[in-house]
């Protein structure tokens, strides 16, 4: 599974 | 970033700063649900674990910092400094029929089977459904300060935003995040029906009273 983008929003 | 993101950033913030300002100035909580407030509090707490380890950027930090900060403070007036004007009996709902539920799917369905993910994932569903024992405890008392009514729809507006957020960053960073999109368009629509009361009676000067 692709690395998941660290969440970027509040 | 994006202005309806940091617009909606802006409602949120103001949320949570009118409803700190309204307790602690009148020194009362009456009419505002402690069980929805301790839900905001753990959807903080799981949703920003990762506030040492994953620096974005001042703004973020600071604005988690804030959040998980003044949520614990509503939580701590209404349990523990103003306990004595919290209406408990009106602010009845069963919050395990949201926290429970939420749990599981944030099992069942999220990005990445990681603890952090995972509490991130339950942090969304559950944020999406936490204002239900503060609505429900408006329908039951039959009428809100209007203090509390600008309360809920900046909070309420805040969510309404990020829908506008993710078309834009749909369109122009391609970035698109379905579990918090089809949370965030449950959150709004549980607002829709105090929308229309808010904009027909409160901008209208009128209290907000609910047909009881």
């Amino acid at each position: 599974h692709a690395v998941h983008i660290p969440h970027d929003e509040l | 970033m994006n202005i309806f993101r940091f617009l909606g950033d802006i409602s949120h913030l103001s949320a949570i700063i009118i409803l700190l300002l309204k307790i602690w100035k009148s020194r009362s909580c009456a009419g505002i649900s402690g069980k929805s407030q301790l839900l905001f509090a753990i959807v903080f707490t799981t949703r920003y674990l990762d506030l040492f380890t994953n620096f974005i950027s001042f703004y973020n930090t600071s604005m988690k910092v804030v959040y998980v900060a003044s949520s614990y403070a509503t939580v701590w007036m209404i349990y523990s400094k103003f306990k004595a004007t919290y209406d408990g009996n009106h602010d009845t709902f069963r919050v395990e029929f949201l926290i429970v539920p939420t749990a599981i799917l944030s099992f069942l369905v999220n990005h990445d089977f990681t603890p952090l993910e995972i509490l991130w994932t339950f942090s969304i569903y559950l944020e999406s459904v936490a204002i239900l024992p503060q609505l429900f405890m408006v329908s039951k008392t039959g009428e809100a300060e209007t203090i509390t009514s600008h309360y809920l729809f900046a909070l309420g507006i805040y969510r309404t935003l990020y829908l506008f957020n993710w078309i834009w960053r749909y369109q122009f960073e391609e970035f698109f995040d379905l579990i918090a999109i089809v949370a965030g368009l449950v959150q709004t629509v549980l607002y829709c029906d105090f929308f229309y009361l808010y904009i027909t009676k409160v901008l209208k000067g009128k209290k907000l009273s609910l047909p009881a």
